[in-house]
C-alpha cells in the first residue's frame, strides 16, 4: 500500500 | 484600482472550469504585473498556481496590490452569461467588497454587467522552490487526459516512470494491470502531436489518478501539456494559457507505507 503525502511537506509556508 | 480587459475572454471561463472542482474559495492577487492565484485543495495534496500576465489584457491597469477573494462556484454562475467572442472587463476598487464584471459582445450591441460579492480569504501562501526536474515531458493534452481517465477506470493510482526508452504510465487494480508507454515522437507537419521527453536521470513516482484526472479539466486551455518529474518531489503539470501566462498544478506523490 502507498500513503498519500501532503504538499505541505514539500512547499514551505511563506 | 483594477481595470483589466480580456479579449480572449473564454480563457477566464476555461481557467475557472479547470480549477473549481479542486478549490472553492481563493484570492485573485492583482498587481501591476498581472493577476495571480495560488490555492491548495482541501486535503492539502495538490496546489494550483495561475498567472495571467498583464500583457494578456488590453488595457491592464492595477496600481496597488489588490486581493479579490472569490468563491469560484459564484464566479461560475456569472461566467455562464459569457458568450464566445465577448470582451470581458474586470474592475475593482483598491479595497473592494465586490468585483465588477462586464461582458461586451464583439459587435458592441450588448453589454452585460455583474457585480460579484467578494469575501475575505485568509490564504496561506506556499513558497514553490525553483526545481531542475529530472524529466520533462511535453505531449498533446488530449493524450494525457485519455491516459489518465483510461487508467482511472482500473486503479486509484498510477506509477509514472521516465527512462531513456520513454515515459510509462502503469497501474495495478483489482481486475488486473494496465500500462501506456510513450516514446519521443516528432511530426513536422503536426507539431501539436509531438511527444518530447527530456531526461537527465530516470524517474519513478506514484500519484493519485483522481487528482490527475481533475487537472485534465484544464485541457481546453491548450493542446499541449508539460509534465515535470523528479524523484521524491511533487509532480508539476503545466498548461500555457496565452503568451507566457500559465496554469500549473502540483501534486504530492504517494510513498510506500
Amino acid at each position: 500500500t502507498r500513503k498519500q503525502q501532503s504538499i505541505l511537506g514539500f512547499f514551505a509556508k511563506s | 484600482m483594477l481595470e483589466a480587459r480580456l479579449s480572449q475572454s473564454m480563457v477566464l471561463k476555461k481557467v475557472v472550469d479547470a480549477i473549481k472542482d479542486l478549490v472553492q474559495d481563493c484570492n485573485f492577487d492583482c498587481n501591476d504585473s498581472g493577476i495571480a492565484l495560488q490555492a491548495m485543495d482541501n486535503s492539502h495534496v495538490a496546489l494550483v498556481s495561475m498567472l495571467l500576465k498583464a500583457e494578456s489584457f488590453e488595457p491592464y491597469r492595477c496600481d496597488r496590490n489588490i486581493a479579490l477573494g472569490v468563491n469560484l462556484v459564484s464566479l461560475t454562475k456569472v461566467l455562464r452569461a459569457l458568450q464566445n467572442d465577448d470582451l470581458v472587463t474586470l474592475k475593482a476598487d483598491d479595497a473592494p467588497d465586490s468585483l465588477n464584471i462586464t461582458f461586451e459582445s464583439s459587435t458592441a450591441d450588448r453589454i452585460s454587467e455583474y457585480d460579484l460579492k467578494l469575501m475575505d480569504i485568509d490564504q496561506e501562501h506556499l513558497g514553490i522552490p525553483d526545481t531542475e526536474y529530472a524529466a520533462t515531458v511535453t505531449m498533446p493534452s488530449t493524450e494525457f487526459k485519455r491516459i489518465c481517465t483510461d487508467l482511472q477506470a482500473m486503479s486509484e493510482s498510477v506509477t509514472i516512470e521516465a527512462t531513456k526508452d520513454g515515459i510509462k504510465f502503469s497501474c495495478a487494480g483489482d481486475i488486473g494491470n494496465g500500462a501506456v508507454t510513450l516514446r519521443n515522437y516528432q511530426n513536422v507537419e503536426k507539431e501539436h502531436l509531438n511527444v518530447d521527453i527530456e531526461l537527465t536521470e530516470p524517474v519513478s513516482l506514484t500519484f493519485s489518478l483522481k487528482y490527475l484526472v481533475n487537472f485534465c479539466k484544464a485541457q481546453p486551455l491548450s493542446d499541449r501539456v508539460k509534465i515535470c518529474l523528479s524523484n521524491e518531489v511533487p509532480l508539476l503539470v503545466e498548461y500555457l494559457i496565452t503568451g507566457t501566462s500559465y496554469l500549473r498544478f502540483y501534486l504530492a506523490p504517494k510513498v510506500r507505507d
